[in-house]
C-alpha cells in the first residue's frame, strides 16, 4: 500500500542545506504494523509527513496505494489525508481556542458529516482514549498528556485505512501508553495499516516490524523473530 | 530551600471545578534531586509551575528559600524565576521567530547581560545539549526533540540554583535521554537542587528520591534504598 523509492529530502534555510533522508527505501503492504525508531535528528518525523502527504520528497518516488504521489492534485491529495490518513503530530497541533470536542470535530467538518454525528463521533472517540470528562476544556486547560490523546482521538475519528502516530505516548504514564498501543493494536486487527514512530523500546516490542533511521539512512528494517 | 504546605489548586473552567491539587505538601532541602511521577493528568504540571512561580496556589503556603511566596512581590517573583530558577516546560515555549541562539538568549536579555556575552553563553549552553551546529534553526526548522534541548538550554544558562524540568525527555531517544540525565547528574553534584517531571522509569531509577502523585495527592514520597 506505501513504498517510497530512494527519498530524499533536503532543507535550506537560507544559508545551510540539511539533508534530512538521504535515499529512504520502505515498502509496506496493506495491514501491517511497523515502528520507525532513531536517535533525535535522524529523520523520522520528515519521513511520516512525506508518507502522510504533509510534505513532498526533494528526490525519489512515493507511491500510495498504486499511484505515483507526484501524480497526483492538491485536491486528491487534501482528500487522501482526510479520509485515509490518520495523522498524530508530535507536537499535537490542537487549535487552541477550541475545545477537546471541537478539535476532534475538525476532520469531519471537511467532509461534511452533520453537525449531531460529528459531536457524537468525536464524543465517543475521546472517550476511547479516556478524555470523557474533558469534552469542553481548551488545550490550554488539558495536561500534556491529555492534549497528546486529543491528538490521537482526532486521527481516528474518520477510521482512516493507514494510522501515521509520531511519538504518540511521550506524554504518556505508562499504563495510559499500553492502552493506546492496545487500541493500535486492536485498529491493525482490523485491517488498519500503522506506522508509529516512537523512541520508547517498551512500546516496540509490541510492534512485529521495527525500521531504524541514523541520519537520514534506514540502517535496519525487519520483522521480529516472535511476532 | 522548598517547603509548600497543604497546596491546594483548583481551576474553574467557567461550568465545572477541577481540583488539579488536593492538599500537597513537600520539602525538600537546598541540593536534593527529586523525580515526581505519577499518571497523565494527576496534577504534575500544576505542581511544578507553581514550585516555578509560574502560578499561585488557590489554598496553602509555600515558602522557598526562608520566605512565604505570597508575601513576595511580582517584581522580586520575576527576578527569582530569571536568576534562580530554571524551568523546562513540557510543550517547549520556544519562540516561533526565533533562532535556536536567540531563545536561550532570552533570561540573559531580561538580566541585561551585554550582547556578546549573550551569544558566547547562548551557544556554549546549546552546545552542552549537542546542538552546536544548530545554533540559526528557529523552533520549525529543529526536530522534536531539538526542540526540547533548546528548551533545556534556556533553562540552564542563567546557572540556576534551583531547575524545575517537566518531562525533559519525552521526545529524546535513550542515548540523548542519558545525556540529558549525566547533564543534570553534574549539575546536581556542583549543588544546584533538581525536580524532574517525568513518566520515564528507566530515568528515574537513577534520582535518589521519587515523590508520586494520583488525582492531584502524594500518595508516596522515598528515597531509593540503593541511593
Ligand atoms: N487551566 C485549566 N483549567 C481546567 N483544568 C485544568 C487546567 N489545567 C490543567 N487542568 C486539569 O488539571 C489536571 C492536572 O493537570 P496537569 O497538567 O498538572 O497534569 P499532569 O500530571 O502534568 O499530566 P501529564 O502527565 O499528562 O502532563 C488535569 O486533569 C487537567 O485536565
Ligand atoms: N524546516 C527545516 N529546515 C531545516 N532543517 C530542518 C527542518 N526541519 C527539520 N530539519 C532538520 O532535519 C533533521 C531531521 O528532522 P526530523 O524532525 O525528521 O527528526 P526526528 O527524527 O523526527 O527527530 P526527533 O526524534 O527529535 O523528533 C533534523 O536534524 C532537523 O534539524
Ligand atoms: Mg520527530
Ligand atoms: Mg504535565
Amino acid at each position: 500500500i506505501i513504498r517510497i523509492v530512494d527519498v530524499w529530502r533536503i532543507y535550506n534555510t537560507g544559508f545551510t542545506e540539511v539533508a534530512a533522508l538521504r535515499g529512504v527505501s520502505l515498502s509496506l503492504e496493506s495491514g501491517e504494523f511497523v515502528a520507525v525508531m532513531g536517535p533525535s535528528g535522524s529523520g523520522k518525523s520528515t519521513l511520516l509527513n512525506i508518507l502522510g502527504c504533509l510534505d513532498r520528497p526533494t528526490r525519489g518516488r512515493y507511491v500510495l496505494a498504486g499511484q505515483e504521489v507526484q501524480e497526483r492534485s492538491d485536491d486528491e491529495l487534501a482528500v487522501i489525508r482526510n479520509r485515509h490518513i490518520g495523522f498524530v503530530f508530535q507536537t499535537f497541533n490542537l487549535l487552541p481556542r477550541m475545545t477537546a470536542q471541537r478539535n476532534v470535530e475538525q476532520p469531519m467538518l471537511y467532509a461534511r458529516v452533520p453537525a449531531a454525528e460529528r459531536r457524537e463521533r468525536a464524543r465517543e472517540a475521546l472517550e476511547r482514549v479516556g478524555l470523557g470528562d474533558r469534552l469542553h476544556h481548551r488545550p490550554n486547560e488539558l495536561s500534556g498528556g491529555q492534549q497528546q490523546r486529543v491528538a490521537i482521538a482526532r486521527a481516528l475519528v474518520m477510521n482512516p485505512d493507514i494510522i501515521l502516530a509520531d511519538e504518540p505516548t511521550g506524554n504518556l504514564d505508562s499504563r495510559a501508553s499500553e492502552e493506546i498501543m492496545d487500541l493500535f493494536q486492536a485498529l491493525n486487527e482490523a485491517g488498519v495499516t500503522i506506522i508509529v514512530v516512537t523512541h520508547d523500546e517498551e512500546l516496540a516490542v509490541r510492534i512485529p516490524r521495527v525500521v531504524r533511521l541514523r541520519d537520514g539512512k534506514v540502517v535496519a528494517d525487519g520483522l521480529r523473530e516472535e511476532a
